[in-house]
């Protein structure tokens, strides 16, 4: 881990006075290493470095007597902050009900699992939510949902393969509304980022619905791409946050990093699991942690 | 003045980057770039064309060391288990092979071993109805080893050339789910001998490091012995696949490269590589 990598490089330095420039350079030679293997992306490794550098060569680190405990406070401080350590990241339903809540990514991502968490979660919160399957393409998505709010007493609007997505959305806010459902949520299906058509038919969705959150659903084992596909979805939606997925592996998570770095959106939320109730709340420093190793 | 070859600074940065954003890792690529200056004399490795060059082939003859084809005639019937992490594209990529190899005249059948996750059995069905195959299922919370016994003991009594069966996505960092697994393969085992012939190992290509760690567990647990890489029609280029056939010595079967049902190519390590550095 990133305390024995420093103890290694630092060790050579005992005995032999000062600290100087090359040894903190090396140390961060370690970290850049570390958060490669962490799948943090290599443009934003390089920006992280370059900016954790300036605080690392300072007088503090060189005239410590614990250099790289001194290194990693630098390190560990900087990457939560970066993860949103202090901001708010709890969901914004402050608007007049039925509050469209939108969630979009890449397939497989864990979209409709986290409909059904989330769900779940309003319901225990004294809301009345409704899911609103307008995934039309995959075989048996809207299925899928209904049999997940089946799980949780939670109702599902009614929708068919062969419909508009759009309208979809638009007819389940006119039953929402006239049956007093507080919150919207959209299980939108799975798209690549350079699918322009798919990607227009999100816009749809969002230019319609105005929804209040738009989540940009992860993978928390995503590779370098996190970048490309974070990018292009916050440039054509303009997200409101991200739902971090299957947290409960042991992939590091250096995506998250990356998908902060390249779209400064918060990440609100976390799944934890298989089952409905595995959501939980973002916390930085924990993912900080988790990302060093 | 040994002649030792050593690629300049500059360079090197620009080759890490390539292989690095393409999730290859730090390892392979430094092991690709030794292998590369160990091939070249000094004055060689200077040249960039020279040295790029030199390193698509070291890649392609790495994936090519590792390549052996599915031999579709060595059992009748063929059992085939697809295992893999959530969401990766199993029960997708059944779908696909279901209907290349039933174009090609094969008599397949499909188990639908996922009795877990919310219609799952119903996704594989759809699959089934498109390509005209036969799909076993239970009722959603049945012993997933019941279907596979079912689905195997369906398959030879119909005289199916392929048994394709799905099972539920997994962490390979859940052992009672992994256990699931080598139960499943129990069963297969017993009533096919020989069987599963073939242990698909379905990895998506937009994950990172984690992908070399899932073919590691998984090839312990169930004896992965091939690799379907999903999801290679969007960006992310799925190099993990050489530093798993390095390490592991795992081919890669077949590529997806989209959600359709004939959205499936045999793999060529030069299209792969040559695709990597565009
Ligand atoms: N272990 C784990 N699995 C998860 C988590 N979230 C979702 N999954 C699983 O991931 C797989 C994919 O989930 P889906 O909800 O179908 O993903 P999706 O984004 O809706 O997929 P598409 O609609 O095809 O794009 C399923 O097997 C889920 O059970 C999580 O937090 N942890
Ligand atoms: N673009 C693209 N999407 C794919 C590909 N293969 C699968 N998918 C999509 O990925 C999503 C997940 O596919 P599934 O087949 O449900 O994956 P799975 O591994 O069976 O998922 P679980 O059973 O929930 O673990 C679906 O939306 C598929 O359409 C591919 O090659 N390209
Ligand atoms: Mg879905
Ligand atoms: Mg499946």
């Amino acid at each position: 881990n990133l305390t024995e990598k420093f103890d290694t490089v630092f060790k050579k330095l005992r005995g032999r006075g000062r600290l100087s420039e090359e040894n903190i350079k090396d140390a961060l030679r370690e970290v850049r290493l570390v958060l490669l293997e962490a799948d943090v992306n290599f443009r934003v490794v390089k920006d992280f470095i370059a900016a954790v550098r300036d605080r690392a060569l300072g007088q503090d680190v060189l005239k410590s007597l614990t250099p790289a405990q001194q290194v990693i406070k630098i390190v560990r401080e900087e990457l939560a902050r970066l993860m949103g350590e202090g901001e708010a990241n709890t969901l914004d339903l402050a608007a007049r009900p039925p509050v469209p809540v939108m969630l979009c990514g890449l397939q497989g991502a864990g979209k409709t699992t986290t409909c059904g968490k989330l769900a779940l979660s309003l319901r225990r919160q004294k809301r009345n939510p409704l899911l609103v399957p307008a995934d039309i393409y995959r075989p048996a998505a809207i299925e899928q949902l209904k049999t997940v709010g089946r799980q949780i007493n939670v109702e599902v609007f009614d929708s068919q393969p062969g419909q508009d997505p759009v309208k979809i959305c638009e007819a389940a806010r006119a039953y929402a509304e006239l049956n007093g459902f507080d919150t919207l949520i959209l299980d939108t299906a799975g798209r690549l980022h350079i699918d322009s058509e798919l990607m227009q038919e999100l816009v749809r969705i969002r230019d319609s619905l105005e929804p209040r959150e738009i989540l940009f659903v992860a993978d928390a084992m995503t590779g370098q791409d996190a970048v490309n596909v974070a990018e292009s979805f916050n440039q054509v939606l303009d997200i409101s946050g991200v739902i971090l997925t299957k947290l409960d592996g042991d992939a590091r998570g250096g995506a998250a990093l990356s998908i902060r770095a390249v779209t400064g959106k918060p990440i609100k939320l976390v799944g934890m699991g298989e089952k409905l109730d595995a959501l939980e709340v973002f916390h930085p420093d924990r993912m900080a942690q988790r990302i060093l190793g | 003045l040994s002649g030792h070859a050593r690629v300049d600074d500059d360079l090197l940065e620009e080759l890490e980057e390539v292989l690095i954003t393409a999730d290859l890792g730090m390892q392979t690529t430094r092991q690709l770039v030794a292998a590369v200056e160990e091939r070249l004399g000094r004055s060689e490795a200077a040249d960039p064309q020279l040295v790029r060059q030199v390193l698509k082939q070291e890649m392609i003859s790495r994936l090519t060391e590792v390549d052996s084809p599915l031999d579709l005639e060595q059992a009748s019937p063929l059992v085939i288990m697809v295992v893999g992490v959530n969401g990766v594209g199993k029960t997708t990529t059944i779908g696909k092979l279901a209907r290349l190899w039933t174009s090609r005249g094969k008599k397949v059948v499909l188990g639908a071993g996922d009795t877990f996750r919310a219609a799952a059995a119903e996704q594989l069905a759809i699959w089934g109805e498109r390509a005209g195959v036969d799909v076993i299922r239970h009722a959603e919370g049945a012993d997933p080893g019941a279907v596979a016994f079912d689905a195997a003991r369906a398959a030879v009594a119909r005289k199916a050339d392929i048994l394709l069966l799905d099972t539920a996505g997994r962490l390979h960092t859940k052992a009672n789910l992994m256990e699931e697994l080598k139960k499943i393969r129990r069963i297969l085992e017993r009533e096919i001998p020989g069987a599963p012939h073939e242990t698909l190992l379905v990895l998506d290509a937009t994950t990172g490091q984690n992908a070399l760690i899932q073919a590691r567990l998984f090839k312990e647990a169930v004896e992965v012995n091939g690799l379907v890489l999903t999801k290679l029609d969007g960006t992310a280029r799925g190099g993990i696949i050489v530093a798993i056939a390095n390490d592991l010595g795992l081919p890669v079967r077949f590529v997806g490269i989209g959600e359709g049902a004939d959205d499936l190519r045999p793999f060529d390590p030069e299209m792969f590589v040559r695709a990597l550095f565009e």
